[in-house]
């Protein structure tokens, strides 16, 4: 199983919708400052149902919604979508592809689906625990992070290793 | 609980040491267990042994240093319970050139285990590899996302095709 | 005291704006004090808008713009109240190229009004400097330091003759 | 004013009495990651008279002192000295030179001497603080710490901008 595809649409500095199409190997993502590198990384997290919008350097869910710029007026939604190869089954649903799809309103609503269906956001968590991908694991790692877990006390540590596991 | 935890302890703690050595070429690190009768609730610490140096306080480690040992924890959880894919965000920003290359070395063993996304400002993490989008931004506050194919073609060339807007 | 403090606070944020359009060609940065009435105990806010974006949180900042705004911060409070000399180790880490190039012309500026030492592995930051220090620790644990000297003999070259051991 | 040199024996990774001479414009310190660039920089603060063992990566006096390596053994005694130009009369004493001296000791008693006569740390801060010198000031900005100004809460900027007075 491998990371398909990243749909982002509305999120951040991505009016437009923008088709990121991975390889099973090693991708590097490049750019200069500001460009929105770390954005991208922001979109992979938030779409994985991470609860905390200061993890995604933001305050409140209209912080990841487009605030305009240019001649293009703010978005009144943000969209970023996960598609999952699973021709492995490791996931443990009947289909080849999975898609993970996470929306947000300026009203401040979130919605999450399942390949196009509306589900809860513990239907995702529990699905992505089950593969090892929970929020709280490594597959994120912000910039200016990685040597976090050389300042968690021995009791953090520990959290830690259980969360990866 | 208990026989689980220890499981994991066991794995990401060969793992650590196993990419330690990797990547400062020499030298021992391990992770203790602060209380060994109880494990599930033990406290865990971090010991390092850098080549050619006294065993130290990880207060007293260089920047680049503290940036290595999180990257062998982190290749040391990810070994023990592999998740699909890891994003990586500027991670080998204090590194020098040689120890660039060895972190470098390492994400392409993991081709084929765990698929990597490295958003990099570093050539020498670059080079490894198999696909390069680059991100850019015009005055207008938006981001644009090219995908640079690599391997096959071996320059990086400019596929536009990519760019879905 | 009021009026020292007013005096000082002017002097930083008149610098603090300059070096700002300066390292990023553009845009508009300011200070304000929370409560003008009594300024010596009010807080200070810092506002930008980076040239092309809308005004935005401190938080949503990229990781080469917080360095790059803090840098002006920084040269807006030397050239408000010069000390010395100044050490910086590692701020041009996050930078690219075009703002490491940015970063370096405003550390020329200073010659002749403040000393800098400047630690980096930028070879952009190099290139600006007038003496270049080694420093090297052999398989012992022990630091080695070289003077390269630079300006008169154009190439780098080694002068073994400092180092006093 | 400048910095002229800079004498470091038994600090840190610094065995051998070591000397680097500057020269008043743009110095660029580089070398490999371990290598104790940032040493230097702990060396120039703490012979400021920085009094919190946190700023220069130690928990006690004893961890600036020369823990041994290859076949030295450990040092007794950590000794730097700042040594500046006062051609131009910056600092209101008689003398063309200023020679600021810290020493520790293993059983954590520190010295202060000011031009090799043993003085008081006050001394010092207040000789310091007259022209710019002061340690909360800005004359040394630690690996990491760049953009530490963007998360002070306003009265945290205000007492920045105070102290760099
Ligand atoms: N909600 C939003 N709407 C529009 N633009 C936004 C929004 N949130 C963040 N941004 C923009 O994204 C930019 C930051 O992008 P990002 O952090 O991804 O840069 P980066 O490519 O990682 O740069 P660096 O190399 O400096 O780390 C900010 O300058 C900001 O203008
Ligand atoms: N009291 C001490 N005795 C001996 N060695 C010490 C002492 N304190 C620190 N060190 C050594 O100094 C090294 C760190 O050096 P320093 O932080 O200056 O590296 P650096 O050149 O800044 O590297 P980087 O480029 O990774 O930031 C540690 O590996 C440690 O071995
Ligand atoms: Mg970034
Ligand atoms: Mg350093």
């Amino acid at each position: 199983m491998y990371l398909k595809r990243l749909d982002i649409f509305g999120f951040k500095s991505f009016p437009r919708r923008t088709v990121l199409e991975f390889e099973q190997g090693l991708t590097a993502v490049v750019g200069p400052n500001g460009s929105g590198k770390s954005n991208i990384a922001d979109a992979v997290r938030w779409a994985l149902g991470e609860q905390s919008m200061k993890a995604v350097r933001g305050t409140k869910t209209e912080d990841v919604i487009f605030g305009g710029g240019g001649n293009r007026g703010r978005s009144g939604l943000a969209e970023v979508s996960l598609t999952f190869d699973n021709a492995d089954g490791w996931f443990k649903v009947d289909f080849n592809e999975i898609a993970i799809t996470r929306r947000a309103h300026r009203s401040g609503e979130n919605e999450y689906l399942l390949n196009g269906a509306r589900v809860r956001l513990k239907d995702i968590q529990d699905l992505l625990r089950s593969v090892g991908l929970g929020v709280g694991g490594n597959s994120v790692i912000n910039q200016g992070q990685i040597d976090a877990a050389l300042t968690l006390k021995p009791d953090g540590l520990r959290e830690l290793l259980e969360e990866s596991a | 609980v208990r026989r689980e935890f220890m499981a994991i302890f066991e794995d990401v703690r060969e793992g650590f040491r196993r990419y330690f050595r990797l990547l400062f070429d020499g030298g021992e690190a391990d992770i203790l267990l602060d209380d060994p009768i109880v494990p599930a609730e033990s406290g865990i610490a971090i010991t390092t042994k850098l080549p050619g140096k006294r065993v130290q306080l990880m207060t007293a480690l260089s920047g680049g240093e503290r940036s290595l040992v999180s990257a062998a924890l982190l290749f040391g959880m990810i070994s023990a319970r592999p998740g699909p894919f890891c994003v990586l965000d500027e991670v080998d920003a204090a590194l020098d050139d040689q120890n660039t290359g060895r972190f470098r070395r390492i994400l392409e063993d993991f081709v084929g285990l765990t698929q990597f996304i490295v958003i990099t400002h570093n050539a020498g993490t670059m080079e490894g590899a198999d696909a390069i989008f680059g991100v850019s931004m015009a005055n207008d506050g938006i981001s644009q996302v090219v995908s640079l194919r690599v391997r096959e073609e071996g320059l990086l060339s400019s596929d536009n095709g990519s760019v879905v807007s």
